[in-house]
């Protein structure tokens, strides 16, 4: 081991364990999460080639054979706990991206929320033995975050029993979804309704792309990969053209909102169940900020560590650059970030499991709140870890530029959270017309609950007879 | 605004209020925003478009406050005294850092003063120095491991030069001596000249 490196180690007044067991939630939680980690990293199976050595073709053929063993091994060592399958995918990616990742993240999820029994009888099956392999493609070239504005049209043909879907135009035509290019054959696609001449809003459909068999596109499908990207090289983000693509009336997900056969719709009881959703990958993106951060000032701290440079001292030896303030000064309010983060992350996690159990009651009371406040800290985190990620590269000087450092990949890989989930500026307006409605309450005297109960002892203090 | 009677910027508590009054003024700041542009017989919309600046920022503060409160609350359930006293330098340090970056909110506010505020800045630079011994340890704290981070600067043994020259050794262009673009170009090209 390098001797400063060593030396830091030797000089640290607290047992690093301990906090360890802190950031993880206690001793058992670190104990399990490092004998998850052991099972990839000991993994024969898992030895693969620097992907910065690859060519693109290359990333996304070596990323499509680890996501396929992975597959595989989660179900030989019966690890099927969420928490759990996420520590050993984490360190079976590395810092990339898993080709499968909205198989799992979105279409799984989806099916499982949104199918009535029949349809789930029929679709969870050939999702969880992967026949079908599917996506989730909601955005368009043209439309992104305010989904009142996609075009993509599922039209209700009464005589067949069918709807005819189609992207109308350049800008409905789906893109960007995860998988969508090469490796999915079905996707649910989100599309507005038209039934009887009317439109009925967004509603969520299943539709095969690719043949189960041969993979080969399927009538009125045009679907391929939407080229390089500033990182995500091993995800084949896709595009999707629909033209008259007819799907049996069944493959409306039809949960909550129904579609008779004779063409009449039926509202779903409440629009407010897809927020659930939202809160949740939200509430990972909060998690997953803490984590690049955690690594970039790992990174970076360690090597301030053993890099000597100029001096301090005149005739001195070169001494640590972490001793310079200016380097402390770029990398601890960094770290106390990174912490602060972790500990918010943990927050909203524990929020989010509480509130899912009244929703699940039927008591919508606090959603607002939480669906306000991980709107506003997805992009409060995601916007400063970005920027540090930066701080953390550059403070490791020409080095920092190299593939070898990870930083460049941790940047990469990470930046495109300002914009997916939401952009972030449109998230922060969610928050605010929320603290803004909750702020006219208070003005109006109502006693207001949770985080923003704030807002009334400002209206309270203006009250007081101020001393004179 | 009212001032908070005594701000201790030693006491992270303190701290924690004067993030939330900044919170309270900056949304007080936007609704009032929203309020002027309707008195001026704009939309609805407009007016929340002509707001939305403050509106961020307010969203901005909210976020902070949360995030500094959460920090704060966390060191309560930390019961070793060399981690309470490690980790509470770092919230002191999040909270003051925090400060000086948006020193104008809390100076225009009235929440701080301006020798407040340079005390933070000070103080800051304690806390640095306070903070220096146990850096190396309080990323080892986040437990990632090599194969996780593959980096070659962050390496859990800091033997970074040797691991550098190995890793450049491998990249492709190093596959062989001499790359084949020496044999079709600049071989042709000084035939040429």
């Amino acid at each position: 081991m390098n001797p400063d490196i060593r030396r830091e180690r030797e000089n640290a007044s607290f047992d690093v364990d301990k906090l360890t067991n802190i950031l993880n939630g206690g001793p058992e939680k670190t104990k399990r999460r490092r004998e998850i980690e052991a099972l990839v990293f000991s993994d024969p199976d898992f030895r693969e080639e620097d992907p910065n050595f690859l060519s693109r073709s290359e990333r996304y053929d070596q990323a499509v054979r680890k996501s396929a063993q992975m597959i595989l091994k989660l179900r030989e060592y019966g690890i099927a706990d969420p928490e759990e399958i996420y520590f050993y995918k984490s360190m079976a990616k590395g810092n990339h991206h898993e080709a499968f990742g909205l198989h799992y993240g979105m279409f799984i999820p989806t099916l499982l929320s949104q199918c009535d029994p029949q349809q789930a009888k029929k679709w969870l099956p050939l999702a969880e033995s992967f026949r079908a392999i599917g996506t989730y493609a909601q955005t368009e070239l043209g439309h992104g975050t305010h989904l009142r504005g996609l075009e993509t049209t599922a039209t209700f043909d009464p005589a067949t029993q069918e709807f005819v879907l189609n992207t109308p135009t350049v800008s409905s035509i789906k893109w960007w979804p995860g998988g969508l290019g090469k490796t999915s054959n079905h996707a649910i696609v989100i599309a507005q309704l038209y039934s009887l001449g009317n439109c009925h809003g967004l509603h969520a459909f299943i539709v095969p792309v690719r043949d189960m068999t041969t993979h080969e596109p399927m009538p009125g499908i045009v679907v391929g990969d939407i080229g390089p990207k500033f990182g995500f090289n091993e995800v084949d983000n896709g595009f999707l053209k629909l033209e008259n693509v007819r799907i049996p009336r069944e493959n409306m997900l039809m949960k909550y909102a129904k579609l008779e056969p004779d063409g009449t719709y039926v509202k779903p009881p409440s629009s407010k169940l897809t927020y659930g959703t939202m809160v949740f990958v939200r509430s990972m993106i909060v998690s997953e900020s803490a984590q690049a951060l955690a690594k970039s000032c790992t990174i970076a701290i360690r090597y301030s560590a053993v890099r000597h440079q100029s001096e301090i001292q005149l005739g001195e030896p070169e001494p640590q650059i972490l001793d310079y303030q200016t380097q402390q000064y770029k990398l601890f309010p960094l770290l106390a970030t990174a912490y602060a983060f972790t500990f918010i992350g943990q927050y909203m996690t524990q929020t989010y499991h509480r509130i899912s159990g009244d929703i699940s009651e039927g008591d919508f009371s606090e959603l607002p709140e939480l669906h306000a406040l991980s709107a506003g800290l997805k992009a409060f985190t995601t916007w400063e870890t970005n920027s540090a990620i930066e701080v953390c590269r550059m403070s490791c000087g020409g080095h920092g530029y190299s593939r070898s450092s990870a930083l460049p990949d941790i940047y990469v890989e990470f930046t495109p959270t300002c914009t997916y989930e939401g952009e972030n500026t449109v998230m922060m307006l969610q928050t605010a017309r929320y603290l803004v409605k909750s702020y006219r309450q208070a003005e109006a005297g109502q006693r207001l609950g949770g985080i923003v109960s704030y807002l009334n002892e400002s209206q309270d203090r203006r009250l007081q007879p101020q001393a004179v | 605004a009212a001032r908070p009677s005594v701000v201790d910027i030693n006491d992270l508590s303190s701290l924690v209020e004067v993030y939330k009054q900044r919170a309270a003024l900056l949304v007080e700041m936007a609704a009032k925003s929203i309020q002027q542009e309707l008195q001026n017989r704009k939309s609805q919309e407009d007016a929340w478009n002509n707001s939305a600046i403050d509106l961020v920022r307010a969203s901005d503060a909210h976020c902070h406050y949360v995030v500094v409160k959460v920090f704060t609350d966390k060191l309560g359930e930390v019961g070793d005294t060399a981690v309470h006293s490690v980790l509470s330098a770092l919230a002191l340090l999040y909270a003051m850092h925090g400060i000086t970056k948006n020193s104008g909110d809390f100076l225009q506010a009235g929440l701080l003063s301006v020798p407040q505020v340079l005390q933070v800045s000070i103080r800051i630079k304690e806390l640095l120095s306070q903070l220096r011994p146990n850096a190396v340890a309080l990323v080892d704290a986040f437990d990632i491991h090599d194969k996780k981070l593959n980096s070659v600067l962050g390496r859990y043994d800091g033997n970074v030069y040797e691991q550098m020259f190995e890793w450049a050794r491998r990249s492709p262009l190093n596959a062989t001596e001499v790359h084949e673009s020496f044999h079709k170009y600049l071989k042709p090209l000084r035939s040429k000249l």
